[in-house]
């Protein structure tokens, strides 16, 4: 494993170590899109179906384990938990989620580097993951008071993207016929999606001023 | 072979 790819999996880990955090202690969901987050729930629940069956390492099934534990748990916190599912912004979060679901769901039965039930699932999951940030941009864009927690939860989930993809090019050129364009392209138009938060996040860093995106 | 040693990323 090099170590961009342990960077992004540590900078995913920090983004959800920061949302539950912020759900856990503070008790509020503020700025969160539950759209997105069950999404991901979703993707996890979709890629990891081989977690039983098909062993990489003990890194990979505690990481695993890590991700559709906590994906799980912040929806649950989200929906019913007393207190933090009155801090959520049913009203702005208005993405249907539901139909980009069934869109990934047909393009990973076209498009899969085998047609079995767990490549299929895992080609879904893919292109599930590269627009699931998309309700929680939207959400953003709609808050005028973006706190410093979701906004770096996003941050760090974006930067996560970006060095996954120094992992890519730094297999590619160090593995024999590392080509995967399924991950690669969705993840490329994954971390695009980044784009424009990334370049107001650094711009309200830089000048010392409250996130805010323009709608 | 290819397809399979990139399900070892998360």
């Amino acid at each position: 494993m090099n170590l961009f790819r342990l960077a992004g999996d540590m900078t995913h880990l920090v983004s959800v170590v920061v949302l539950l955090l912020k759900i856990h202690t503070i008790k509020s969901c503020a700025g969160v899109s539950l759209k997105t987050q069950e999404l991901y729930a979703l993707v996890f629940a979709a890629r990891y179906l081989d977690l039983f069956v098909h062993f990489v390492s003990l890194y990979n099934t505690v990481m695993k384990l890590v991700f559709l534990a906590s994906s799980f748990t912040i929806v649950w916190y989200m929906r019913r938990h007393k207190i933090v599912r009155r801090t959520y912004d049913k009203e702005h979060d208005t993405f249907r989620h539901h139909f980009i679901v069934l869109p990934c769901l047909v393009l990973g039965l076209l498009l899969n580097e085998k047609f079995t039930f767990r490549e299929v699932m895992w080609a879904f999951s893919i292109y599930l993951e590269a627009v699931a940030i998309l309700p929680q941009l939207v959400l953003l864009q709609r808050t005028r008071n973006i706190d410093n927690l979701t906004a770096q939860y996003v941050f760090f989930l974006g930067a996560y993207r970006v060095l996954y993809i120094f992992n890519w090019i730094y297999r590619y050129f160090t593995e024999p016929h590392f080509v995967h364009w399924i991950s690669w392209i969705a993840g490329i138009v994954q971390t695009l999606l980044y784009g424009d938060f990334f370049y107001y996040y650094i711009l309200s860093w830089k000048n010392n001023v409250k996130l805010e995106l323009p709608a | 072979s290819s397809g399979s040693n990139l399900k070892d990323e998360l």
